[in-house]
């Protein structure tokens, strides 16, 4: 499970049998107390029932594997609805996909347009930065701003029936091996660089001091990250930390890290590329494994920053993994076809689901006003190539794809199943 | 492999939580996905708000609402435009 909190919207993504949707109403009555945003459902932020009017809400979910395991509103898709229209004006519910297959659930409400502050001149955009079309008679208020962060793009991509033997890394005892391989290799740098550093210190004194390998002794004991220096309960003592930098400092987010970088997932957004990029990860014990990428936007201090996420239940009987990104597939340099396929192939799932949420440059208002800027035809142009090439993700046969033109949002659902 | 710079995230890791932590019985992949707007965008908050909207928000008064989900919190990545918490239900 994981929480983003932007200044202006929050997210929040839990797997299991949590109850989400029962945190609803004390966020919201947070955001009024503690943020100071605005409300109109009692007269005072005292009162207990405050809650901030939001902007925008958005819930989503595919089928459960087990409904009737799970608890409170989330028991069917029409308790959720009914929770959420008793909670918001103008909400609409979707169902997305098969009935009888993998389908895909939103409930959506409108843009709350009284929450919309004229544009004040400093944070105005310059013209070249978004396609503004001032309308005067609304004053300073201008088209782009309506519902829009720039590029508000959001790719999930849920998958199924996942390849067992590919599955494994996702374990606790496959990923102690492959760390054991590659940080007592990284122990055996560390060691040596250490000793040239130190110049007079010799070698065995530095093998006695860090009280690991008895290099060279007839019973050489194996420098073993873990059970040589962490204690019972699995959580690392002082001197594991001069192996592992200050933060990664319990074993789940030690293996986390290594399973990031062994499976390729480190390398949908490269470090080379997201020189700022920062991965928190974590392996579950027996099994497991979530990971946030936080990505600042390469070379344009002060521009937005993105996320990605992943959650992972490996199990046969249940198996499944979730990659969702509003990273803009144009900043990556690379198509939005080919970070799914980067993604699929990491975890090699029989079946998947793709929802691609895009935000339209022109609006429902800009539409009603007549004020639509001519889409240019190489736009247009952009995203039919760009369209073509998600019907063909290497080893596996498009099945269904939907588009709903929503308020503000293009939403196309596309459903993939193994060759 | 992280090139630090000044405006590098911050992870902070939540020690506590992760002891006895035990994903056996976990079986239901498929998450819950709530997303909730109170703005357009970030640079675009309602008059009155506070500066930095729900990023002023502490860290503790989150975990209020998260008891309410059933999650803790793993560890926190902070940047300058977003918080992330890794949770564990």
């Amino acid at each position: 499970s994981s929480m983003f909190v932007f200044p202006h919207k929050l997210i929040l993504k839990t797997c299991g049998t949590t109850t989400l949707l029962l945190g609803l109403r004390r966020m919201l009555r947070i955001a009024a107390m503690e943020a100071k945003f605005p409300f109109d459902n009692t007269d005072s932020v005292e009162d207990i029932k405050t809650a901030a009017t939001p902007y925008r809400v958005f819930y989503s979910r595919k089928n459960f594997l087990f409904p009737d395991k799970q608890h409170g509103p989330h028991r069917s898709w029409k308790h959720e609805v009914k929770f959420l229209d008793d909670m918001f004006a103008g909400g609409s519910a979707y169902m997305v996909g098969k009935m009888n297959g993998d389908h895909w659930y939103l409930y959506l409400t409108s843009p709350n347009t009284t929450l919309t502050p004229p544009r004040t001149p400093e944070n105005e955009r310059s013209p070249t930065e978004t396609k503004i079309l001032k309308i005067p008679s609304i004053s300073a208020y201008t088209v782009s701003q309506r519902g829009l962060e720039s590029d508000d793009e959001t790719l999930e991509v849920l998958m199924t029936d996942l390849d067992q033997e590919n599955a494994k890394q996702f374990y606790l005892e496959h990923a102690s091996a492959v760390a054991e391989g590659k940080y007592s290799d990284r122990a055996q740098r560390a060691r040596k660089e250490a000793a040239n550093s130190l110049g007079d210190l010799s070698e065995a004194m530095m093998n006695s001091t860090l009280s690991g390998t008895t290099a060279g002794s007839a019973n050489e004991e194996k420098f073993d990250v873990f059970s040589q220096t962490s204690s019972e309960n699995g959580i690392y003592t002082p001197e594991d930390e001069a192996l592992f930098p200050e933060d990664l400092s319990t074993e789940g987010h030690a293996l986390g890290t290594v399973v990031s970088e062994a499976c390729g997932l480190s390398d949908v957004y490269p470090t080379s590329r997201y020189p700022d990029a920062r991965v928190d990860a974590y392996l579950f014990t027996p099994c497991g494994f979530s990971a946030n990428g936080v990505i600042p936007a390469p070379d344009q201090a002060g521009a937005a920053t993105h996320y990605f996420t992943v959650h992972v239940t490996p199990e046969a009987q249940c198996s499944y993994a979730s990659f969702e990104t509003n990273v803009p597939g144009r900043q990556t340099g690379r198509e939005t076809c080919e970070v799914i396929e980067h993604v699929v192939n990491i975890f090699k799932p029989g079946r998947f689901s793709v929802t691609l949420f895009e935000a339209k440059s022109d609006t429902f208002e800009a539409r009603e006003l007549g004020l639509v800027a001519e889409q240019s035809a190489e736009t247009a142009k952009k995203a039919l190539v760009r369209s073509a090439k998600m019907e063909k993700i290497r080893g596996y046969r498009r099945v269904d794809r939907i588009v709903h033109e929503l308020d503000g949002y293009d939403l196309v659902f596309r459903y993939y199943e193994r060759e | 492999t992280f090139s630090p710079s000044e405006g590098t995230p911050h992870l902070t890791i939540n020690r506590e939580a992760t002891i006895d932590l035990d994903s056996s019985n976990a079986f239901e992949g498929p998450e819950k996905l709530l997303e909730v707007w109170f703005a357009p965008a970030a640079d675009a908050l309602p008059p009155g708000t506070k500066k930095n909207g729900l990023k002023a928000v502490a860290a503790e008064t989150w975990k209020e609402m998260l008891d309410l989900v059933n999650c803790k919190v793993l560890s926190v990545v902070e940047s300058e435009h977003i918080d992330a918490y890794l949770l564990s239900e």
